[in-house]
């Protein structure tokens, strides 16, 4: 494992926590889009389905439970936690899932890499997962108040995603027969959907300013 | 070999 991608996934181990101190702590899911984490819910699912029968390492499969484990968390708070549920702004989050959920599935049953059950699902979790922020992205945009753990969370989430594309061009380069192109692809789109909100974002930060987006 | 369907990444 290269830096790159340890740097990668403890960034958006970061970025899980830095949303699950938030709600746990302040017992609020203010600007926290409930269409968001129940797409990472199902993209984590589809995807590390294989973690009974694809052992790739300790570190992989703790880390694939972490994410399991504390995505569902996430969900059931906004969903079902007595206090944290009131604090969700439903009438903002009215991004429709099967929006994103019927064009990635499509897709994956069209373009993968080799067409069988599980590989499907892999690749339907990557294009989720491209653009299961969208919603996120589209909430913050109508919140004028972005408090400072939601706006860190998807600052690292993005840089996780940007130290993903560092960790393929260094893997590229360093190992053999290491080409993934759908997975490339869609994390590219992924992380160019977070241009718009990093601009903002170093914007805010370097004129020390409460984050906002343009309408 | 191929790493075509090898996911070692999360």
């Amino acid at each position: 494992m290269n830096i790159f991608r340890l740097a990668g996934d403890m960034t958006h181990l970061a970025s899980v926590l830095v949303l699950l101190l938030k709600i746990h702590t302040i017992k609020s899911c203010a600007g926290v889009s409930l269409k968001t984490q129940e797409l990472y819910a199902l993209v984590f699912a589809t995807r590390y389905l294989d973690i009974f029968f694809n052992f790739v390492s300790f570190y992989n499969t703790i880390m694939k439970l972490i994410f399991l484990g504390s995505s569902f968390s996430i969900v059931w708070y906004i969903r079902r936690h007595r206090i944290v549920r009131r604090s969700y702004d439903k009438d903002q989050d009215t991004f429709r899932h099967l929006f994103l959920l019927l064009p990635c599935l499509l897709l994956a049953l069209v373009i993968n890499e080799r067409f069988t059950f599980k590989e499907v699902l892999w690749t339907f979790s990557l294009y989720l997962e491209a653009v299961a922020i969208l919603p996120q992205l589209v909430l913050l945009q109508r919140t004028r108040n972005i408090d400072n753990l939601t706006g860190q969370y998807v600052f690292l989430l993005g840089a996780y995603r940007a130290l993903y594309i560092l960790n393929w061009i260094y893997r590229y380069f360093t190992e053999e027969h290491y080409v993934h192109w759908i997975t490339w692809i869609a994390g590219t789109i992924q992380t160019l959907l977070y241009g718009d909100f990093f601009y903002y974002y170093f914007q805010s930060w370097k004129n020390n300013v409460r984050l906002e987006l343009p309408a | 070999g191929s790493a075509v369907t090898e996911h070692d990444e999360l």
